[in-house]
């Protein structure tokens, strides 16, 4: 799959969840974890989300450390929730989404956040979401769903 | 063949996106 095209498709179907944060960079990882709260508020409750930290600015460390925390989020969501392992899938690097803002690695990330929306108790708003949106946006969406499903093992 | 392609395009879409609604998943089922 082409990784760049999944992070700027990804990116705009971030955008949908309509959050209003004030730094709208997808790499400190704010953003993400108010969409993963949006998906699964149980699981990623307010307590999660108190250990992410807003204030990072340029702090490539803090950002880092934010990221760490989502992935581990997601990995644990898809165990503990979903019943699924990814094995396989080449994990994003979120030291080069930290401190270079590194396209394709972010896009893996989103592409796993992306999972945790088609498969969470809200799904279906989530996939109506989609089949809404343009529609070579829903090519590479499918794509990267797919491509989580073939890695998905229960 | 411009349409055509479109449409065969829209509906591979809409046949995954409706098999992921239906399908059952460990938060869903």
């Amino acid at each position: 799959m082409d990784k760049e095209h999944l992070s700027e498709s990804l990116s705009i179907w971030v955008r949908t969840f309509n959050i209003d944060v004030p730094n709208t960079d997808l790499t400190d990882g704010v953003l993400m974890s108010h969409v993963l709260h949006q998906i699964a508020p149980a699981f990623f409750s307010e307590t999660w989300m108190s250990k992410i930290k807003t204030d990072v600015e340029s702090n490539w460390r803090l950002k880092v450390s934010n990221l760490k925390k989502i992935l581990k989020g997601i990995l644990e969501y898809y165990a503990e929730v979903l019943g699924q392992q990814i094995t396989d899938f080449h994990m994003p690097d979120v030291n080069a989404i930290g401190e270079r803002a590194d396209e394709k690695e972010l896009g893996r990330l989103l592409q796993l956040i992306l999972g945790c929306a088609v498969n969470c108790e809200e799904k279906q708003e989530y996939i109506q979401r989609i089949m809404g949106m343009e529609e070579s946006v829903q090519h590479v969406v499918m794509n990267a769903i797919q491509e989580l499903m073939q890695k998905e093992t229960p | 063949d411009g349409p055509k392609a479109n449409a065969a395009s829209e509906g591979v879409l809409a046949n995954f996106f409706n098999s992921l609604l239906n399908k059952k998943t460990g938060a869903a089922s």
